[in-house]
């Protein structure tokens, strides 16, 4: 997270940390983890846990760890040989099952779904809420947990994003309605580490609450614009892989 | 050794008999006869109430008689000029003289033969309770038809025991009803029905005519009714004085019947039946009976049937209702089985949340769900209260018998991120 300052998991109690590469997800269920495509496509075992704000060896030894059962990427999400050419995200998420139930408690607890209505179509200008433990301005990587608060701005303003670095052409890559763009904002951003963490907002006219709009996805460079998976458009998919897969298998 | 005859003289006789003399003769002849003793000559001083010279004559203990003075035979044909009967076979003559005979008295001369006495008539009482029959020595008894001759040889009784009723209904009377029964009998019958049954005997009034009791108040002929447990009567009398109905409350019931020797009536005649033994109509708390009835009898059955939220509870399992038959001792079967209160036990646990003991498990309780807050809530708001139910399960108005799921809250942290951004 660049920008962003230190977060209790208390904070932020669904986040989920992938330990190897590092990534984030989000908790939103008992069994099941919502993260990005990317993060598990090479990776169908993540190591990951919850409850913990430090990941360093000594806290996660009393965090929660989560062992996965299966991961299911979204079905339209393309796979390359090589991932690090990739310039189309466009259906970067997936749904990680869990062998066991997730016990909640003030470290630990869900983030909401996006509902159907147009309400949970967020607004420009709308402040959300990122957090992970990816780069940040000043290291690679973090022990402790970070957070910020960005606002949804408009697709255009990720695609006119000017790049340092010449060999990147934002013009190339994949823009599609199912991705919304945050940030802008003092150099605040998601950055590498924190993909598949939520973006998260405020539910419609409750100001305590909150539900996941956006999934850490990818961005043109950090502390700049980062774009998010649009959960929304996801939903449908979300609640049948879910209840197909509410058994757990029989492998 | 008795002898059939004899001689009897007066000492001296025929001289003048001596002063102060006294001489008995005890004379015996042989059972059967009597003794019939004459004179043939008396002259014996004659004294007011033969007080001085006597011959007299005891039988039985009973003087026969006392004679003195001078007879002479009124009949010319016949020598006897004084003679005594008696019927018993021995007799004692005991004569005396006093100190004072200025003249001369020869005494007297007796003789003794035993004579046939008529058993059947000579006595005031017959020794015969029907028919005697005289022979020489003796008499014998005999029965009319159907009679037999009790074992003491003069007493005729009718048979008429041994008869067992088993019919639930039936009619008895006495022997020769309504002419006269039979004296000096004793009738024993049996009435004899199937276990779970009663005999209740009828008698009306005016069909019983037994010889009324004596001066004491006891019946000489008598009627009885012996149950199990019970005796119903000495009844005798004119007009049956007992209830129109007795209920024995026994299966089996001997009636006798036993006369005397006299005052034979009309005799008695009766009617019974079989009632089923009844069991008492009992109060089984938290059930009903079907069928509803006033009375139940033996070989009713009826069908207990528990009120809702309460059971019969088994070793093995529960039931809700169950039968019970009104038994031949008149108690009912399973009579130990109660309706109780359903159990429902200690509700089940939740995952996330918990229960509150209930006070009680049985029908009726409640008990609450709640979920472990802040992080759980229950998905169905109103499904936290269950009430045990009739059919032992906890039930939810919303949910029934599932239980309350209590599902994560999500979207609220603990800890507000404040962040240091402006």
């Amino acid at each position: 997270i660049f920008g962003g300052s230190p977060a209790d998991i208390k904070s932020f109690p669904w986040q989920v940390y992938f330990a190897s590469p590092r990534a984030g997800g989000a908790l939103i269920d008992e069994y099941w983890v919502l993260t990005a495509a990317h993060v598990v496509e090479k990776n169908r075992n993540p190591e990951m846990y919850v409850g913990t704000t430090s990941v360093n060896r000594d806290n996660r030894k009393n965090a929660q760890m989560l062992t996965p059962e299966r991961v299911i990427i979204h079905p339209d999400w393309t796979f390359l040989n090589d991932p690090d050419t990739r310039s189309n995200f466009n259906h970067d998420i997936a749904l990680i099952r869990l062998k066991d139930p997730v016990k909640m408690g003030p470290t630990v607890s869900l983030i909401c779904l996006p509902g159907k209505s147009s309400a949970y179509d967020p607004s420009m200008g709308t402040v959300g809420l990122i957090s992970g433990w990816g780069r940040t301005e000043k290291r690679d990587h973090v022990v402790r947990l970070q957070g910020a608060k960005i606002p949804i701005t408009p697709l255009q303003k990720c695609q006119e994003v000017k790049v340092t670095n010449p060999k990147l052409d934002l013009k190339s890559y994949v823009f599609t309605d199912n991705m919304i763009c945050a940030g802008g904002e003092k150099g605040v951003d998601s950055c590498g580490g924190d993909s598949g963490g939520a973006l998260v907002l405020p539910v419609p006219n409750e100001n305590t609450k909150f539900y996941v709009a956006g999934l850490v996805s990818w961005g043109p460079e950090c502390g700049t614009y980062g774009i998010y998976t649009r959960v929304k458009n996801y939903i449908d998919w979300i609640t049948k892989t879910m209840q197909e897969n509410s058994t757990p298998s029989l492998d | 050794e008795p002898t059939m005859y004899g001689e009897i003289l007066s000492p001296n006789y025929p001289q003048a008999y001596p002063n102060e003399a006294e001489k008995t003769w005890d004379i015996e002849v042989p059972e059967g006869y009597g003794i019939h003793l004459y004179f043939t000559h008396l002259d014996i001083e004659l004294s007011e109430n033969c007080d001085y010279d006597s011959v007299q004559i005891i039988s039985g203990g009973v003087e026969e008689g006392k004679v003195c003075g001078k007879r002479t035979s009124k009949n010319p044909n016949s020598p006897i000029v004084e003679e005594f009967q008696v019927s018993s076979n021995q007799i004692q003559v005991i004569f005396k003289s006093d100190f004072s005979n200025e003249e001369r008295f020869t005494g007297f001369a007796a003789y003794y033969v035993a004579v046939d006495i008529n058993e059947c008539t000579d006595f005031s009482d017959a020794p015969c309770s029907h028919f005697c029959n005289n022979f020489i020595g003796g008499y014998f008894c005999s029965c009319p038809p159907e009679y037999f001759l009790h074992d003491d040889m003069k007493n005729c009784g009718v048979n008429c025991s041994g008869n067992v009723f088993t019919e639930l209904i039936g009619e008895i009377t006495s022997p020769n009803y309504p002419n006269p029964y039979p004296e000096n009998s004793r009738c024993e019958y049996q009435i004899l029905l199937e276990q779970g049954f009663q005999v209740v005997v009828t008698v009306r009034r005016e069909d019983f005519d037994v010889e009324p009791a004596d001066s004491e108040g006891n019946c000489v002929d008598s009627l009885v009714f012996v149950a199990r447990d019970q005796q119903f009567g000495p009844y005798c009398g004119n007009g049956f004085p007992g209830p129109l109905n007795i209920e024995t409350n026994s299966n089996a019931l001997d009636i006798i019947f036993q006369t005397d020797q006299t005052g034979q009536q009309k005799g008695w005649k009766l009617r019974y039946r079989g009632d089923p033994i009844p069991c008492a109509k009992e109060f089984t708390a938290n059930s009903v009976w079907e069928p509803q009835k006033e009375k139940y009898v033996f070989k009713d059955v009826v069908m207990i049937t528990c009120l809702e939220g309460f059971e019969v509870v088994q070793e093995s399992d529960s039931l809700r209702y169950f039968y019970s038959t009104c038994q031949s001792n008149g108690k009912w079967s399973n009579s130990k089985l109660k309706c109780e209160p359903v159990n429902c036990g200690s509700p089940d646990p939740i995952q996330n949340g918990k229960v509150e003991e209930p006070e009680d498990t049985i029908f009726g309780s409640v008990a609450r769900y709640t979920c472990d807050e802040p992080y759980y809530y229950m998905q169905n708001e109103e499904s936290g209260e269950y009430h045990c139910a009739g059919n032992g399960s906890w039930v939810n108005d919303v949910l029934g018998t599932e239980l309350p799921q209590c599902v994560p809250v999500c979207g609220v942290p603990s800890v507000p991120f404040v962040g240091t951004q402006r």
